[in-house]
């Protein structure tokens, strides 16, 4: 069931002193997460719905809750996928995407089709520790991407093979011969 | 044996060779250097003295000295990677191995721990924090508007709730950072402030919760935390042009959704 009041309502309790300093009980904190958790939970459906009533393609799309520790297994494991961005702000925002990924070279696009520069960085011990079993990327996909004020962007990224950055070494190789 | 530098068109950031900790920022667009150093440390909690038998706990933060203790002198920095679009320095090793792992406590000492940034800045006492990300209050070390203060607890009397942001200037420059969650924090010596990153607490201060501070209840189970702090580095004048928008951003960050299928055609606002 797809509805923001479950959020809003978790939203609201957490408000309370206890929440926001901590000076509850282990048990209370506990269902404090448990709230927020059922609240995104239903959420993460409105925003489905959003996305395929704006743009009128009905697909599934992921969420994924781990990337505060660097874990995805849609990223981790999909050699191509879509980034959707969604700006709540009234005004465009650039923003640092950071992606859990096992590969080592990607191409990134953003919604005109151009490519946009990006870096792979090592995940580093501290991550790796914290996530435990959630994830098992042992690199993170770094790129900046914009979106529009109240709106979203998509960008585009594959996973290049060995095969593909070998034609591409050529390629730039009989560039610079040329 | 050089010192280790992170740039963009922006900001210049060295980190000094021997202890690999940040020695000093640079504004290059606005020519302001600022050399700062950035540690982390621990206040032991107290359990109850001569003076008080009131422990360190949920409600109270009670240290059981004015100074807290250094983690680590160096930062053992291993990683420095960086192109146009983004910019990493490791530091290895710095906490998880004395502190926060926690595990078997057999040490017996609550640990309160910090991030603290020194600065040449004349401050005068003074410093900001702000009132659930709106108005920007002033505080005054060992200062209450209201009443003659008699301080007994020199560092906890001075530390203030940072929902958002917290931040020391002089007449020229202003120093920020903004967190990623609700902290305490203080100035408790000029040129220099500091963020509450974690408690761990053995013992309950008896004000309510019947508990010690102690994530996530077993005191054999580590906990390792994970945060951000976002520092700026600016004239006063141009600094809430930066932080404002700046925090907007990080408090309603973007939304990412991701799908294996055909791209979303959608882009306008």
């Amino acid at each position: 069931k797809a509805d923001s009041f479950t959020l809003k309502e978790a939203m609201a309790v957490a408000q309370h002193h206890d929440a926001v300093s901590g000076t509850e009980k282990q048990h209370v904190a506990d269902d404090y997460a448990k709230r927020l958790a059922a609240g995104w939970s239903r959420c993460q459906v409105l925003v489905s719905n959003a996305l395929a009533s704006l743009s009128g393609i009905k697909q599934n799309v992921h969420f994924c809750n781990y990337l505060n520790v660097s874990a995805c297994r849609l990223t981790e494991a999909a050699s191509n996928f879509t980034v959707v961005l969604y700006n709540p702000l009234p005004r465009r925002v650039t923003w640092n995407v950071r992606l859990p990924m096992n590969g080592t070279s990607y191409t990134v696009t953003d919604p005109k089709g151009k490519t946009v520069p990006n870096k792979v960085m090592q995940v580093s011990a501290f991550t790796k520790q914290v996530r435990q079993d959630k994830g098992s990327a042992v690199n993170e996909l770094v790129f900046q991407a914009a979106a529009p004020a109240l709106g979203f962007s998509t960008y585009s990224v594959s996973r290049l093979t060995e095969d593909s950055l070998w034609r591409r070494l050529a390629q730039r190789a009989q560039k610079t011969q040329l | 044996g050089d010192s280790l530098q992170l740039q963009n068109e922006y900001y210049k950031v060295t980190f000094d060779s021997d202890t690999g900790l940040v020695s000093q920022i640079e504004n290059l667009h606005k020519g302001i250097n600022l050399p700062i150093t950035q540690n982390f440390y621990w206040y032991n909690a107290s359990i109850g003295d001569a003076k008080s038998s009131q422990a360190s706990g949920a409600y109270i933060f009670r240290p059981d000295s004015f100074n807290p203790l250094l983690i680590s002198k160096t930062a053992k920095t291993y990683v420095v990677k960086h192109n146009a679009v983004y910019g990493e320095v490791i530091l290895g090793a710095l906490i998880n191995k004395d502190v926060s792992s926690g595990k078997g406590q057999r040490d017996r000492w609550g640990k309160e721990i910090i991030s603290r940034f020194k600065t040449p800045l004349q401050t005068n006492a003074t410093f900001y924090t702000d009132a659930n990300g709106r108005e920007i209050l002033q505080r005054r070390r060992d200062y209450r508007a209201t009443w003659k203060l008699e301080q007994t607890e020199p560092v906890a009397g001075n530390y203030y709730p940072v929902n958002s942001r917290i931040y020391i200037k002089d007449g020229k420059q202003q120093l920020t950072v903004l967190t990623d969650r609700s902290q305490g924090g203080s100035s408790i010596m000029d040129g220099s402030f500091e963020l509450m990153l974690h408690r761990r607490l053995l013992y309950d201060d008896h004000r309510g919760v019947d508990e010690p501070l102690s994530e996530p209840g077993d005191y054999n189970v580590g906990l390792v935390v994970r945060g951000k702090h976002i520092l700026f580095l600016d004239t006063v004048d141009a600094s809430a042009d930066l932080h404002r928008p700046q925090a907007q951003q990080e408090f309603m960050s973007p939304q990412i959704v991701l799908s294996t299928g055909q791209q979303y055609p959608y882009w306008m606002g």
